[in-house]
């Protein structure tokens, strides 16, 4: 464990600990993608079958049930939370993610670095992870008004990935067999994905305006 | 134990 990994594992606890907490105050998800919701619970679901079969250490699975529970917490919340689901915008939230759940399947069943079952569910876990956030970066665009919240919970969950890539640069240089070229690319076209969104981030906090994505 | 394939990264 490095203090990048460290570091990302707790962005990326902070950023569902946002979401969960906004959603519970507040009793609303406005701007909130469900469709990411859901994928993020599949990754979840898929990437931590090992749960009850390797255990790793204390720390790695007591954060997989924390990140299992918040997960599908969140699902529940904004489908079947009687005050919550009202505010859901079903027809800004229109992305086809069930379009990203095969190519991502199927992706796995290809190139992946054991063919088990497991393996293969771990690794579409990675790809499904990468392209998770599309559904929720096009409703932003459409809802144009970015609460600061929903901001805040998109900029902690790319903070996590780009932490991750330094935690893999400092793998690399220090643990002689440490190779996950399949993670790596799949962790850096995930960061790259949130680039534009990081930029207007910072262009909005900088000159100290609401933040506002392009059409 | 994490053996040498198992994933340790969450």
């Amino acid at each position: 464990m490095n203090i990048f990994r460290l570091a990302g594992d707790m962005t990326h606890l902070a950023s569902v600990l946002v979401l969960l907490l906004k959603i519970h105050t507040i009793k609303s998800c406005a701007g909130i993608s469900l469709k990411t919701q859901e994928l993020y619970a599949l990754v979840f679901a898929t990437r931590y079958l090992d749960l009850f079969t390797d255990y790793i250490s204390l720390y790695n699975t007591l954060m997989k049930l924390i990140f299992l529970v918040s997960s599908f917490s969140i699902v529940w919340y904004i489908r079947h939370h009687k005050i919550v689901r009202r505010s859901y915008d079903k027809d800004q939230d229109t992305f086809r993610h069930y379009f990203l759940v095969l190519p991502c399947f199927l992706l796995a069943l290809v190139i992946n670095e054991k063919f088990t079952v497991k393996e293969i569910m771990w690794t579409f876990s990675l790809y499904l992870e990468a392209v998770a956030i599309l559904p929720q970066l096009v409703l932003l665009q459409r809802t144009r008004n970015i609460d600061n919240l929903t901001g805040q919970y998109v900029f902690l969950l790319g903070a996590y990935r780009s932490l991750y890539i330094l935690n893999w640069i400092y793998r690399y240089f220090t643990e002689p067999h440490y190779v996950h070229w399949i993670t790596w690319i799949s962790g850096l076209v995930q960061t790259l994905l949130y680039a534009d969104f990081f930029y207007y981030y910072f262009q909005s906090w900088k000159n100290n305006v609401k933040l506002e994505l392009p059409a | 134990v994490v053996t040498g394939d198992s994933h340790d990264e969450l």
